[in-house]
């Protein structure tokens, strides 16, 4: 007797558009290089069924299934990034050394449930 | 507040212990190495896949930062040193820049020789050499003791002067990973001796970091600085199987 809210194409889980400019932050004077670079997040719902495309773990199927049939206790999986790819940043230390570094997990490329 | 607070958080995760606050201002900003530039490019162009961000593969070492450490040392003229005719100049890197979680990997000195003769007389020599030592001080020296008793040769070799600028390489990682102790870091000692030229044509140094006005040979100008690689464990996961 759950009710379910229609989910639409446009709001499943998915990995969105989100460029961070390092001005906008004001972290310019410090660092060399990037500018900035193409984030990304995700969101979205993670529906009943969770199809093949929505990437759900083993966990994520059984906590749909749970959700679909106790809505209020449980609450539906969490769109989170699976894939992530690293960057680089060029930057000046308080020495005005310049420092190369290299961070994993900055880029999210995919998303899943 | 708030927002601080969450931005020296981030930063932390970062490995960085606040917001950098470099030189700037009226002070023209170091020029950033081509190798670097060039590391950076490459890593840009790579695609997630085969990148391993913490592996550097210009040095073959494990790492996720690369740091060109400035030389903070000065000139020292020939009068304190019991060379009377011999460039001396000290080099210091300052390696409290790394974190104390960083493991360091690689420490690496280069000391680029630039040579521009202004005087045609010195072109028509063809090219000079000069013979380049250096030392590491292994204790501060006190006023009127001998600077030689607190150093030990790591390097002897001579560098032939050409328009062209020359480099000299040498691993430093032990002695590097020495100076992240705190009051371990005595720097080091270069000396330049002009090869091939009559000891009588050359004038001593004076005190200060100028150079005598009419040198027998014009010297070239020295750029050192210490590439360190290390890796911060805590930002570097060791590789998944596949």
């Amino acid at each position: 007797s759950a009710i379910h809210l229609p989910v639409t194409p446009s709001n499943v889980c998915k990995a969105r558009r989100l460029y961070i400019d390092f001005k906008d932050v004001g972290w310019q004077d410090w660092i060399i290089a990037p500018q900035g670079y193409m984030a990304n997040y995700c969101h979205g719902e993670c529906p009943f069924p969770l199809s093949e495309s929505l990437n759900g773990t083993n966990h994520a199927i059984l906590q749909t299934l749970v959700h679909s049939l106790d809505p209020h206790g449980t609450p539906q999986p969490c769109c989170v990034p699976i894939r992530l790819s690293p960057i680089s940043m060029l930057y000046y230390d308080n020495n005005d050394n310049v420092v190369l570094r290299h961070y994993q997990d900055m880029v999210v490329d995919e998303c899943g449930c | 507040e708030e927002m601080k607070s969450q931005e020296r958080l981030f930063l932390s995760s970062l490995g960085l212990s606040g917001r950098p606050r470099p030189a700037g201002g009226h002070q023209p900003r170091r020029r950033v190495p081509s190798a670097l530039w060039r590391m950076f490019r490459r890593s840009e162009n790579m695609q997630a896949q085969e990148s391993d961000p913490c592996t550097v593969s210009e040095y073959g070492v494990r790492g996720n930062i690369i740091r060109y450490v400035q030389d903070q040392g000065r000139l020292v003229s020939g009068w304190s040193s019991s060379c009377q005719v011999c460039l001396e100049k000290q080099l210091f890197f300052n390696m409290s820049v790394l974190q104390p979680v960083e493991l360091l990997s690689l420490a690496q000195l280069e000391i680029k020789f630039h040579w521009k003769p202004f005087r045609s007389a010195e072109l028509l020599q063809g090219p000079r050499a000069l013979s380049v030592s250096l030392y590491k001080v292994i204790r501060a020296t006190l006023r009127g003791a001998n600077p030689q008793a607190n150093r030990r040769l790591l390097l002897s070799q001579s560098v032939r002067l050409q328009p062209e600028p020359s480099s000299i390489t040498m691993d430093l990682t032990s002695l590097a990973e020495s100076w992240r102790k705190p009051g371990r870091n005595y720097g080091l000692v270069l000396e330049l001796l002009p090869l091939s030229v009559d000891p009588e044509e050359l004038l001593p140094f004076h005190p200060g970091n100028s150079l005598p006005l009419e040198p027998a040979l014009t010297l070239p100008l020295i750029q050192a600085s210490l590439v360190a690689v290390s890796l911060n464990p805590h930002q570097c996961r060791s590789r998944q199987r596949r």
